[in-house]
């Protein structure tokens, strides 16, 4: 069966579509068949392959307000890595969807209309807790939540493990959270080390409770801060195809192994 | 006439709050009153001073509400510095005030109540282009815009100045483009300059235009990644605060000599 892990931080710029593009390419490089979902209205996963949807482009717009389905508008890049893009139409989705009464479970019944080919379905979400993160969350097993080991970018942790509570509680019982990866990681900061083992001690002590976070962990992985990450995109290339020697390219491949071992796999 | 300057930028993580925080606190030290609004449900700004509003603060969201007013909200920092301070319940807002007739204008309409003893007004905005970013560019005078000089923050720049063109098309015909400001820049990057060289060519080309940013400029004034800036939060300090001789505190106070310029002050 598919899994699908949504990637979502509410703190913008924390590396969230930049995991998911190198993530994702890393894992189909592996073996196992990844479709990568863009619900961002920025469109910046569709950007990062060099995708820029134009009017005919069926999108996960045209999805959600069902006049497509995912296997129509889903694209295939490379026989095992696939992308449903976005739109930056999408900004508008938040008010035509917001009147449907489903509006919260509109990705999920995409999802479930049909048998879908993938092994994985990793979700770029925007920045913000809103009506398609929670369509996200809504239709996900897992949260994969990337953090830059910032103050700023720590406070808002505590808030997004509560809408996912509420979400397991409420609409999504399967929802967990798979775990915090460590983006633009620079390891001689006092602040980096602070705030890591700030996010370890919330996790030792949700440790046994009912939380969808109970068996949450830190990646052992952390994506350290290189150029390289911000430069690939201008070309839509993923770290892979643009410098296959830089840290990017081996803490994002390390990062496969890693989460595919979540999984019992390799 | 108190002038109303709207940081915004939909891209997340490019430095908004860091340059209201910092830039509204370098202005005031040479004088000049000034009212920083927080109005992302992040609360971050709020945060970066110390300020975690509880159940009894008044906050941007009931003055949004029409259940308070900007005068009864604000609070002072010291006398010639103010902060309207948010709440994460003002994610709520986006589906509350949706509804409401004159839901982009309830900012402008609490400015307009009364007279304001302040000589700038800084409005932090959320990484969208939803409600509450409407609301600051329907109620402000002009537009700084923060930027990253990666390929990714570039991209959605095209579409901010869509909106704001539209905004000063159909609601708000004084709104222009005081210009942009580049941060976290690490001038080694061969990225920074690539992306400096192509903001200005779009500059260029709009010199003499109708548009709202015919005049908009690139800052002389850099602001250098420094970690310093990303620690002072973590204290509720501005970077003046906490370390004065750092190349944040630096940049910050040239910002604040160069932002005064345009309105003809010192
Ligand atoms: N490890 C890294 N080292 C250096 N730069 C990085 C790294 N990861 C991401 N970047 C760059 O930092 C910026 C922010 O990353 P990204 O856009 O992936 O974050 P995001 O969380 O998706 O942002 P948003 O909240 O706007 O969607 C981008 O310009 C990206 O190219
Ligand atoms: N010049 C700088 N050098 C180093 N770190 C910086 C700099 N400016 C900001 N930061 C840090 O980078 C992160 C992003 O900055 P900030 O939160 O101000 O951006 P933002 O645009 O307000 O983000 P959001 O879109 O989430 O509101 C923060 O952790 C901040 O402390
Ligand atoms: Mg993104
Ligand atoms: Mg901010």
């Amino acid at each position: 069966a598919v899994k699908t892990v949504a990637v979502i931080n509410q703190k913008g710029g924390v590396g969230k579509t930049t995991s998911v593009a190198n993530l994702g390419a890393a894992i189909a490089m592996r073996g196992p068949d990844v479709c990568l979902m863009d619900i961002d209205p920025q469109a910046h996963l569709s950007l990062h392959y060099g995708l820029e949807p134009d009017e005919t482009t069926a999108t996960i717009f045209d999805v959600l307000a069902e006049e497509s389905t995912l296997p129509n508008a889903t694209k295939m890049l490379t026989p095992n890595l696939w992308l449903l893009p976005s739109t930056t139409d999408l900004a508008a989705a938040e008010s035509t969807l917001a009147g449907h009464t489903q509006r919260n479970h509109l990705l999920q019944k995409s999802l479930t209309a049909q048998s879908l080919p993938h092994d994985f379905i990793l979700i770029d979400c925007p920045p913000s807790l809103g009506l398609l993160t929670l369509n996200a969350l809504v239709a996900a097993d897992d949260v994969l939540i990337p953090l830059q080991p910032h103050f700023l970018a720590l406070q808002g942790l505590a808030k997004l493990l509560e809408t996912i509570q509420l979400v397991q509680q409420r609409v999504n019982p399967r929802l967990r959270v798979l775990g915090v990866l460590l983006c633009m990681y620079e390891s001689v900061t006092k602040l980096g080390k602070d705030v890591v083992q700030e996010v370890r001690d919330f996790f030792e002590a949700a440790r046994g409770t009912n939380t969808p976070y109970a068996d949450a962990r830190i990646f052992q992985t952390v994506i350290r801060r290189n150029i390289r990450l911000a430069e690939c995109p201008s070309y839509g290339k993923t770290i892979f195809e643009y410098d296959a020697r830089s840290n990017g390219a081996t803490d994002y491949n390390a990062l496969a192994g890693e989460f595919l071992a979540c999984y019992g796999k390799t």
